[in-house]
């Protein structure tokens, strides 16, 4: 897939932000996205959206951003995540 | 699914709608009744209960419902058409905790094909979903998924999907069985909500519950149906009234004839689950809420001819149905399919209860109910005596009315029938 624009990034990481898929951007800290987490995010994003798993910020995924939905995060806190991934760890 | 970290202690919820939808063709009454069932749906799989609150009540709801645009201020500004279409809070001890908010500027319908608008009952399902304390799942058919799904079908038949009750019952448990006698079956399923009238359609005024003197009341299956003139309203099993409102009675009961004005006496038959309901010298018989075949004379159950009835019940005791006229009564063989001879009889074999009876109603629990004017006569399970405390004011046990206050004018309990063997009482003439 053709890589996507910075717009459609930005576009793209400020929708993940919104819905919980990343943490919100701390101006103190401007902790690092790393790409890793980033295709994760897109991950998790795909699978609410019933969309094949690919971690890339592709024209169907940026297009499923636009659907009707509800206003609510889909990820309920990073730190709600962090713990439900460490209990399943254990 | 995915739980958010709180739920409801209680298990009785009001809710009110406080402004309605203004760029769509949508009635108040449809809203509202829209809003009952989607909360239903919860409802039935987890043993909560929903109450709506008058818009008069001051009472603050738990879940208050608005359709608002743009900035409405809270956290979550609205984006105009598509986008964002709804949310809501999830449960909490804020004043905001459960309340849900619709996009005013969507184009909200009921019962379109998909494409056409925005389906308000299944935004509202997914949106109560949150209000009961359910995060946003990626199960494929979850009511609970984030992005829109088109309508869901009609509101009366919609189920959750297995997700879904999952996750409900994770927070509030399975359903518990009712204390009452199972009924063999299914309450009957509300009637679809009414279609858009014309928008300045003058909506025809409702009787207060609370003045009592209803024509007909009726155990079906379970539900207490209350009528009165074209209305009726439903207490449920729970002892919770569908709605303070009373539905219509010929938009529910399909195929009644419209110049059947008044109901005067109803029951459900046991052995076929059949519901006759009684106007004039004649009834009619429901499947469920579909008429079956045409009206029948009054004749058929021993009555003689022209004679109307004032009650109806089926006593589960014997099988025997009992209809009521004045001070005397009939009884009908369900099983046998005839009147049994020797009949009619004094109604002041039911001691204590009163002539004429608005009509005669068989609990969940198996007691049986006199109901005249604003007041109740409770006959104890299996006795033909009313119990000595009666009569008593039905408002506050069975529709959520206020107990009479001692005002002069509210209705004194009407005389009981005398009860058997001489007396020396002497009635005045306005007694």
């Amino acid at each position: 897939a053709p890589e996507p624009s910075a717009q459609d990034v930005s576009l793209g990481v400020e929708w993940l932000t919104r819905y919980g898929y990343l943490p919100p951007p701390h101006p103190a800290q401007a902790q690092l996205q790393s790409p890793a987490k980033l295709r994760d995010a897109i991950k998790v994003m795909q699978r609410f959206a019933g969309l094949p798993e690919t971690g890339i910020l592709d024209r169907v995924t940026m297009a499923t951003m636009q659907r009707p939905r509800c206003s609510l995060p889909d990820v309920l806190g990073v730190a709600e995540l962090v713990r439900r991934r460490r209990r399943r760890r254990r | 699914y995915a739980l958010s970290s709180s739920k409801w202690e209680k298990r009785t919820l009001t809710w009110r709608v406080r402004s309605f939808p203004q760029s769509s063709a949508l009635t108040a009454e449809t809203v509202r009744t829209l809003m009952h069932h989607a909360l239903s749906t919860w409802g039935i799989e987890s043993g909560l209960r929903f109450q709506e609150l008058d818009s008069q009540d001051p009472t603050e709801p738990d879940i208050l419902i608005d359709f608002a645009r743009a900035y409405h201020q809270d956290s979550y500004p609205f984006d105009g058409q598509g986008g964002t279409l709804a949310h809501a809070f999830f449960p909490g001890e804020h004043p905001i905790s459960g309340d849900t908010h619709f996009d005013d500027e969507e184009t909200w319908t009921y019962g379109s094909k998909d494409g056409e608008g925005t389906d308000l009952f299944a935004v509202a399902v997914h949106e109560f979903g949150h209000a009961l304390g359910l995060g946003h799942s990626s199960a494929p058919n979850s009511i609970m998924r984030p992005f829109y799904q088109g309508p869901v079908g009609e509101p009366h038949k919609y189920r959750l999907s297995q997700d879904d009750r999952e996750g409900l019952q994770q927070l509030y448990g399975k359903v518990p069985e009712t204390p009452y006698d199972k009924p063999t079956r299914k309450p009957l399923a509300p009637a679809p909500p009414p279609p858009a009238l014309p928008p300045d359609s003058p909506s025809l005024p409702v009787p207060d519950r609370c003045d009592g003197n209803f024509d007909a009341i009726a155990n079906i299956r379970g539900e207490i149906f209350f009528f009165k003139g074209p209305w009726f309203w439903r207490l449920q099993p729970s002892g919770q009234l569908v709605s303070p409102r009373p539905a219509r009675l010929h938009r529910f009961w399909e195929g009644l004839p419209a110049e059947v004005k008044v109901i005067q006496a109803a029951y459900a038959r046991h052995p076929d689950g059949r519901i006759l309901l009684f106007s004039g010298p004649q009834f009619w018989v429901f499947q469920d809420r579909q008429l079956e075949g045409a009206p029948r004379p009054l004749t058929e159950l021993g009555l003689p001819a022209g004679e109307e009835v004032d009650a109806v019940f089926s006593w589960p005791l014997n099988g025997k149905t009992y209809l009521i006229r004045g001070g005397r009564y009939w009884r009908y063989d369900e099983a046998a399919a005839r009147p049994d001879p020797g009949y009619p009889r004094d109604l002041s074999l039911w001691e204590g209860a009163p002539h004429a009876p608005d009509d005669v109603s068989v609990s969940n629990a198996g007691d049986t109910y006199f109901f005249k004017g604003a007041h109740y006569w409770r006959f104890p399970k299996g006795s033909v005596k009313a119990d000595p405390d009666s009569p008593q004011p039905m408002g506050p046990k069975w529709l959520d009315c206020p107990a009479p206050s001692a005002r002069p004018h509210s209705p004194r309990p009407p005389r009981a029938t005398l009860e058997p063997g001489t007396c020396d009482c002497s009635c005045e003439i306005n007694e």
